[in-house]
């Protein structure tokens, strides 16, 4: 991409494209592009090879000042709400979650507390059945917060080393909707000490810059403590963690890669940047 | 908004005579900015901003409006023209029923879209088949069958498949049922990948629909572009549904799909209930992603 090319306003402006490509939005690319020519200025880089690297190594550090770790409870279990937007990949990204605790010989609990849209809680169902996981759920119609409330006291009860609860997706801009998230998170926190432990957000990896008020907005209802960053395996890039990062300092903890229950990878800031500019 | 950052910048204006090329570009600029902030695509901003300040170069100041009033209303007529005029008309079969079929990226709102649709053209004095294609997702014939049932419509599908089957069976269980429009639930599945959409062509070249309609979602960013060209590119797609419009993202994926394509964005899904789907209206597009 850069061979043989200078360090002038053409690549400056092919480099600010590649980043807006990537979605990471116009404030967060200017900012960028202005840091690279400070560096430029300071004599930091003096040749076009330089540039992409100091680009790169600029956002894995960023990236890498969060810890991309789960939260984990001092005792069993740990909690964990998932939460986004509708059609983003919670329900999926849950069994995959669900399928590497297993596989770590965890003893996993899941809620089906997306009691609203049609089939949610048989698609759930249909998980836990698959990779062997036990499943709390009630009718449809029924009040989320309830559910969450039974399957916290079944995680103490069948003291399983982790919950994770599924909600119903949400617009942000839907109060009544953020309303009833806060409720549940408040059930769980009533219930199990310290919970949610973790609460992930949701976002789909082709998401453009409403992903950033997604992450404000439900941030405001729930303390958000992490990005799931689903449908990676696409060709969006996903650059909108980015700015998430920036503005609201959330990590990114997990990547969805595809639609089955191994499909997922732990979030590797070096390989996401590299990807970025491959 | 745009509006208010035009003015700002235009408040120093002598207002006289045209507008030079240093008003545009000033201009333009502001306006890439909102473009982009409102996720057109940069390529689509970056050939429309060459559009527009073309066809603002020399023009005089109108004397009752402001210079920025003026640029906006160049750039809204020009995002009028590439959205392109309303076009929410379905031409039905004058043989046997109409059968359109829903395609798109995972989680767009196609199984949603699929009883909205249905609903609409019975509120239209048709009788909608809704056919569950997707074999793949867990529970999503269930979720067909329940929305099928709160419709009181009729639902096809059948245990295995594959997809190509079904779709095909359910033209002689269309006929057994008097159903005069067949809807094709498909699975969400990436454009990159060449398996699932060598399915989709399968299923066209089986079936024959009269529609192949993208359903496409409008938060989507930068890649609408490439998703929207390569389900373009594979299949006769005759036109678009964008979703979740009740959300508050910009929308520049309609700017985007409609620059690529060229397919006239139908219908709009502005909820979740059967009921939240309308007529789709490009002026009031154009001037939510301008802001
Ligand atoms: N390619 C790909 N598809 C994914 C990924 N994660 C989820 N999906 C697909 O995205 C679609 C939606 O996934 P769901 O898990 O139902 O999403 P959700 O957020 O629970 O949806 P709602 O509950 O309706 O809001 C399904 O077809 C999934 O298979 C991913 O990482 N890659
Ligand atoms: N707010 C809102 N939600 C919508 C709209 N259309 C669909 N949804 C929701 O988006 C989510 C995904 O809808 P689905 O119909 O399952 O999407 P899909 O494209 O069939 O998903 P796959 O089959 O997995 O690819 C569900 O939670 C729907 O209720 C809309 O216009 N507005
Ligand atoms: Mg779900
Ligand atoms: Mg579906």
């Amino acid at each position: 991409l850069l061979k043989g090319k200078k360090i002038d306003e053409d690549l400056l402006n092919q480099l600010e494209e590649i980043l807006i490509s990537a979605d990471m939005g116009v404030e967060t690319s200017l900012k960028i592009i202005e840091d690279l020519k400070s560096a430029y200025k300071e004599g930091k880089l003096t040749g076009v090879e330089q540039v992409i690297d100091y680009l790169k190594l600029e956002l894995k550090t960023s990236l890498k000042e969060t810890k991309s770790a789960l939260n984990l409870s001092t005792t069993p279990p740990t909690v964990i709400l998932i939460a986004g937007v509708n059609g983003t990949g919670k329900t999926t990204s849950i069994a995959k979650l669900a399928y590497l605790f297993q596989q770590e010989k965890k003893k996993v609990l899941l809620a089906a507390s997306d009691t609203f849209r049609a089939a949610a809680i048989d698609q759930l169902a249909v998980w836990s059945d698959r990779i062997g996981v036990e499943i709390v759920r009630h009718q449809p119609g029924a009040d989320p917060g309830a559910v969450a409330f039974d399957a916290a006291e079944a995680a103490l009860a069948r003291q399983v080393d982790y919950l994770i609860v599924d909600t119903a997706g949400r617009l942000h801009t839907k109060t009544n909707l953020m309303k009833e998230l806060t409720k549940i998170k408040n059930v769980l926190a009533k219930k199990i000490p310290g919970a949610p432990h973790e609460t992930l957000l949701v976002l789909d990896a082709t998401t453009g810059q409403n992903a950033i008020i997604q992450a404000k907005q439900f941030n405001e209802a729930v303390p958000v403590t992490g990005l799931f960053l689903a449908k990676l395996d696409g060709t969006a890039k996903g650059g909108i963690i980015v700015a998430i990062k920036n503005q609201l300092n959330i990590p990114v903890k997990f990547i969805g890669l595809g639609e089955k229950s191994d499909d997922l990878e732990p979030f590797d800031a070096d390989k996401f940047v590299d990807a970025l500019f491959a | 908004g745009i509006s208010e950052n035009l003015q700002n910048i235009f408040r120093k204006f002598s207002g006289r005579g045209h507008l030079t090329e240093k008003n545009i570009r000033d201009g333009m600029r502001e306006v890439r900015m909102a473009l982009l902030q409102a996720d057109v695509n940069f390529k689509v901003v970056k050939s429309f901003i060459d559009r527009v300040t073309e066809k603002s170069v020399g023009q005089d100041v109108i004397k009752s409006i402001t210079p920025a009033q003026q640029i906006i209303k160049i750039v809204q007529d020009e995002m009028i023209t590439l959205m392109g005029q309303s076009d929410t008309g379905i031409d039905f079969s004058s043989s046997g029923p109409t059968i359109i079929m829903l395609i798109g990226l995972q989680g767009s709102g196609k199984t949603t879209t699929c009883a909205k649709l249905a609903k609409y053209l019975t509120k239209k004095s048709h009788h909608p088949l809704l056919v569950a294609a997707d074999i793949q997702r867990p529970a999503a014939v269930e979720q067909l069958k329940i929305l099928g049932k709160q419709l009181d419509l009729p639902v096809y599908s059948e245990a295995l498949g594959p997809p190509p089957r079904i779709c095909a069976q359910s033209l002689k269980f269309a006929a057994e049922k008097n159903c005069d429009v067949i809807i094709l639930d498909t699975a969400g599945r990436l454009h990159i990948d060449q398996e699932l959409m060598n399915e989709l062509k399968e299923i066209n070249q089986k079936v024959k629909p009269h529609h192949i309609w993208l359903v496409a979602d409008a938060m989507t960013g930068q890649d609408a572009v490439k998703s929207a060209a390569e389900f373009d590119t594979q299949l006769p797609l005759n036109g678009v549904i964008l979703t979740k419009l009740d959300g508050d993202s910009r929308g520049g994926a309609a700017l985007s799909i409609k620059a690529v394509t060229g397919k006239p964005i139908k219908f709009a899904g502005i909820g979740e209930k059967v009921t939240d789907f309308e007529e789709f209206h490009p002026d009031r597009m154009a001037s939510r992603i301008l802001g």
